[in-house]
C-alpha cells in the first residue's frame, strides 16, 4: 500500500520532527 | 525585580534558580519577562553567556498575546532580532537589519550584550 | 499503567499481522482485521511525525496545495501526529458515525502514544472505524459512513 503514496515512509514507532531554524519564518529578506 | 517568568514560558524552556537565565533546546519556543511596559520609554540589555555553534536565538518584545510555542517575530504580537544574519522579524517576516561582523555567520553570538529599546506613546 | 506498557509492547507485531489495507465502500482505501477483535483489545498505533500545534495549519496548506491528502492526528493542545508522509497503517482507517474504535493517548516510557481500541468485538473481516471528531468548521466536509446514525457532516 505504501506504493501508492510517493515519497511516504513506512514508520514503526512515532518519529519527532526536527524543525529548521526558518520552519515558521515566510520570508526573509 | 524583573526577571524571566516561570509561568509565562513554553514549558520546555529551563530556567535558572535565579531566573536571569533560559536555556531552549530543539524548536523555538518563548519565555517572557515577569514584567512588562505600555507606555514610555524602556530599555534592557542582556549577554549572551553560551551560543554552540549551530543554534539561534530571537530576541525582543512581545505582547501579551503573543504566541508562546514559537519564535519571537512569529506573530503580529512579537518583533525580534535573530542571532543569524542579525535578522529582523515581525508577522514571520524576516528583514535585513544588522550584519556584526562574526566570521561566518553575521549577527550576533556568545559574549555579545545586546540592548533592547522600546518608545510607546505617553497616556493622555 | 503496567498492564496497558505490556499490550504496548507487543502491538507493532500484533498489528502488522492481524491487520490489512483494502478498498473501503466509505473512501479510497480502509483498514480491515483479519482476526477476531475482543472488545477494548488494543489494535494499532496512529504513528507518525510528532510536530508542534503551530506548524499543523502550515503543513495542511502546503499539502493542499501539492494535491496531497492531508493525515493528521491531534494528542494534545500541543503536538500532533502527521501521517501524511511517514506513517503507518493506521492513516487508512475511515471515520464513521457508528464507529467499532476508539482513540486514546497512552503515556508510555514518558512518551504519548495515540492508540486505536476495539469499543465493541470486532469479527474477522469488518472494517475498523472511529470517530474523526473534527470540530465544527462553516466549510463543510460531507461525511461518507452511510451508518443511520450518520451526522452528514464529519465536522
Amino acid at each position: 500500500w505504501s506504493a501508492f503514496a510517493p515519497d511516504f515512509k513506512e514508520l514503526d514507532e512515532n518519529v519527532e520532527y526536527e524543525e529548521r531554524e526558518s520552519e515558521y519564518d515566510l520570508e526573509d529578506e | 525585580k524583573c526577571s524571566l517568568a516561570l509561568h509565562d514560558r513554553a514549558p520546555q524552556l529551563k530556567l535558572s534558580d535565579d531566573r536571569t537565565c533560559v536555556t531552549g533546546e530543539k524548536g523555538y519556543s518563548m519565555v517572557r519577562a515577569t514584567h512588562g511596559v505600555s507606555h514610555g520609554s524602556w530599555y534592557f540589555e542582556v549577554t549572551i553567556k553560551e551560543k554552540p555553534s549551530n543554534s539561534a536565538l530571537r530576541i525582543g518584545w512581545a505582547q501579551k498575546l503573543a504566541n508562546l510555542q514559537a519564535p519571537c517575530g512569529y506573530d503580529k504580537f512579537s518583533y525580534s532580532w535573530r542571532s543569524r544574519k542579525g535578522t529582523r522579524f515581525h508577522d514571520s517576516i524576516g528583514k535585513s537589519y544588522s550584519r556584526l561582523v562574526e566570521p561566518g555567520t553575521g549577527g550576533f553570538t556568545q559574549g555579545d550584550v545586546l540592548g533592547f529599546y522600546i518608545n510607546l506613546p505617553l497616556l493622555d | 499503567d503496567t498492564c496497558s506498557s505490556t499490550k504496548y509492547r507487543h502491538l507493532k507485531d500484533f498489528s502488522k499481522s492481524a491487520l490489512v489495507v483494502k478498498r473501503s465502500p466509505i473512501h479510497g482505501r480502509g483498514l480491515y482485521t483479519l482476526v477476531d477483535l475482543n472488545q477494548s483489545q488494543m489494535i494499532i498505533e496512529y504513528s507518525g511525525e510528532i510536530i508542534r500545534n503551530e506548524l499543523c495549519d502550515r503543513r495542511e496548506k502546503f499539502y493542499e496545495s501539492k494535491g496531497i491528502g492531508c493525515y493528521m492526528f491531534r494528542i494534545d493542545e500541543f503536538e500532533v501526529i502527521d501521517a501524511t508522509t511517514k506513517g503507518n497503517q493506521a492513516r487508512f482507517i475511515n471515520h464513521s458515525c457508528e464507529p467499532n474504535c476508539i482513540s486514546r493517548v497512552l503515556v508510555i516510557g514518558g512518551h504519548k502514544h495515540i492508540v486505536i481500541f476495539a469499543q465493541r468485538a470486532i469479527s474477522r473481516g469488518e472494517e475498523l472505524t472511529y470517530d474523526y471528531k473534527f470540530p465544527k468548521e462553516d466549510v463543510k466536509i460531507k461525511c461518507l459512513c452511510k451508518s443511520s446514525k450518520c451526522r452528514r457532516y464529519l465536522n
